[in-house]
């Protein structure tokens, strides 16, 4: 019944999660969590994450980016566990440095074969990872273009390049 | 099943119409600030999501309706249109092509000032037959598929029993 | 009295922030505005920004971006009106794109000579412009260090930084 | 006026003794994620803002003690104190340096299970006479001169009576 089932989808996001955050920590340890381990539908779940080289800490200890970096692999878990076709991040890279960023998106780059992603970053260490690219443009008039952009078009999106696409 | 094609019209600042032809696997957008991104992630919302418009950055529905630029008049409706490939019949329709579109229009008449109707291959749906359609095909934008500027990282501030309320969606 | 002593204050923060705002939107449009100008102690104090070749629009409509500048630019004219002598900016520049963080970068560079600036930042854009840079470290053990760097150690953070980790 | 020297015992991330020497002008702090830039920001708060431990990312004072790390035993106390060049004298205190102060140690008896204190050049303060310290030289952390990591758009997104507030204080 409910309770069954509910417990069945929290061990398999668990497992997705517990390898995930491994890997994309670097070697910290993930897992989820029962507040009520007899019964799933008593207490809510709870999420830990305790990165590389460091004691166990409360989840609101956590750096900016490594909050993002634990709600990633969760997110990634979840699609392990139960795909969907389509993910629309905007800015998930926003907390996270260039080391980090680069590790999401090769990952995204990799479950993009089971799913359709469209990814919206500011970061071309993210955006390098995409296999297809568009800019998002206005021409001072207030209205929005798409335009198809090569990855050489942002190859340097921190500075001149931005200006020439804008 | 893949997203093949966004159609725009006059949604926030996409005036007129505007076709963005999509791929398979992973498509990176980018480009200056303000210049309509989130608001490409907001027409996908406004079709898959919630009904309601304050997860559009929008107090009320019609203030979606692309508001004419710096001299112009604002539009009186708006319409987005999601294409997608269902050659794997992903989506319980039997058509290879299945479009999913919602388009609301000005209508001072009505008590909330606006229509909004959705539709499924040009026919006139209901919110809950859509709903039905999309969690089906695990197309919905409430499982954590579809993460908003500044919202990556809710998933570690939220209540554990919002948490759980994400698996049970699976379950 | 105290309703007079709050215009002044409102109207010459104003004055900072119309021409602070127009400056880092590069030819937009902001100001502050009483809820109730007859009286600055009924009602709260409004904030407008209309970015370059836009339409007027409701302050949550702008993007992350945008909301972040009109930010920015209401700090700078708090500053210029009542300066303190010590900032401490924590990444401040998370939703700029390349050519606003370094606008940014340029703006505080310009403000440091009349108040002490401390600003944290993942983007080398904004941290180009610094005068003293530290690096804060951790070596696996769980401890922080701060270490002394020099322009160049992060002159490529987004690059050869991921390949030699990489 | 300007911080000169900031030292931190057992805070947060930064065991033992960590002294960083500042230089007026602007200081730039770089990083990858979790290596304690934030916990350094968090450090002036503690000694400048409010005495509570919410705004630092702690339920409790006594979680900002330095927890040994992966191997070691919990701090039982901290310590932070900022170090002021006044040669201007913005500070009210007829000194040339002006060092302020806060301490925090574990007392299993006390109610709270800790005692805080706060010194300015070594001597006993309560919270108020620092307040009134702090705020005349406008060095409090209540004028938005300190921004949190993802605090930045609370100026946009702040009722308008708070916003007001902010511009109250300048009064
Ligand atoms: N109904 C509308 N009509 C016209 N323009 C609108 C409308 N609604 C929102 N906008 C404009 O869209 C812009 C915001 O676009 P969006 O949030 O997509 O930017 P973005 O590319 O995501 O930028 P950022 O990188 O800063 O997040 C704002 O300037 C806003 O004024
Ligand atoms: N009392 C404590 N003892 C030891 N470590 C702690 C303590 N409190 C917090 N930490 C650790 O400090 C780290 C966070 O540091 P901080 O927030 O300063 O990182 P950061 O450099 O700002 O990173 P980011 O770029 O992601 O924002 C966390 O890993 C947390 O576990
Ligand atoms: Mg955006
Ligand atoms: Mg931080």
């Amino acid at each position: 019944k409910k309770r069954v089932r509910l417990s069945e989808v929290i061990q398999g996001v668990d497992q997705g999660y517990r390898t995930i955050y491994a890997e994309l920590s670097a070697g910290g340890e993930g897992e989820l969590e029962m507040e009520d381990p007899s019964d799933p539908l008593k207490g809510g779940l709870l999420i830990r994450a305790r990165p590389l080289g460091k004691k166990a800490a409360r989840l609101e200890q956590l750096s900016g980016g490594e909050k993002s970096l634990a709600s990633l692999a969760f997110i990634f878990a979840l699609q392990r566990y139960d795909p969907s076709p389509l993910y629309v991040l905007d800015e998930v890279d926003m907390s996270l440095d260039g080391i980090n960023a680069e590790n999401i998106g090769r990952m995204l780059r990799r479950n993009s074969t089971k799913a359709q992603f469209i990814v919206i970053s500011l970061r071309k260490v993210t955006l390098k990872w995409a296999e297809h690219l568009f800019g998002v443009t206005m021409r001072g008039d207030g209205m929005s273009r798409v335009v198809g952009l090569r990855l050489d078009d942002i190859v340097d999106v921190d500075e001149r390049e931005l200006a020439k696409v804008a | 099943m893949y997203l093949k094609k966004l159609r725009l019209h006059n949604f926030k600042s996409f005036a007129g119409t505007t076709e963005v032809p999509f791929s398979t696997g992973f498509t990176g957008v980018a480009g200056p600030n303000g210049m309509g991104k989130s608001n490409i992630s907001d027409s996908i919302l406004f079709v898959l999501g919630p009904p309601s418009s304050k997860a559009l950055r929008a107090d009320r529905l019609t203030r979606l309706f692309f508001d004419g630029g710096k001299t112009g008049k604002p539009a009186t409706e708006c319409e987005v249109s999601l294409i997608f490939d269902n050659t794997d019949r992903a989506l319980a329709i039997d058509m290879d092509e299945v479009e999913f579109t919602r388009y609301v229009k000005l209508a001072p008449g009505n008590p909330d000032g606006y229509y909004s109707y959705f539709y499924v291959n040009g026919r006139r749906s209901t919110q809950g037959e859509m709903d039905a359609l999309l969690s089906k095909a695990r197309l919905s934008a409430d499982g954590y598929n579809i993460v908003q500027q500044g919202e990556i990282n809710r998933i570690i501030v939220m209540s554990p029993l919002e948490r759980r309320g994400l698996l049970e969606r699976l379950a």
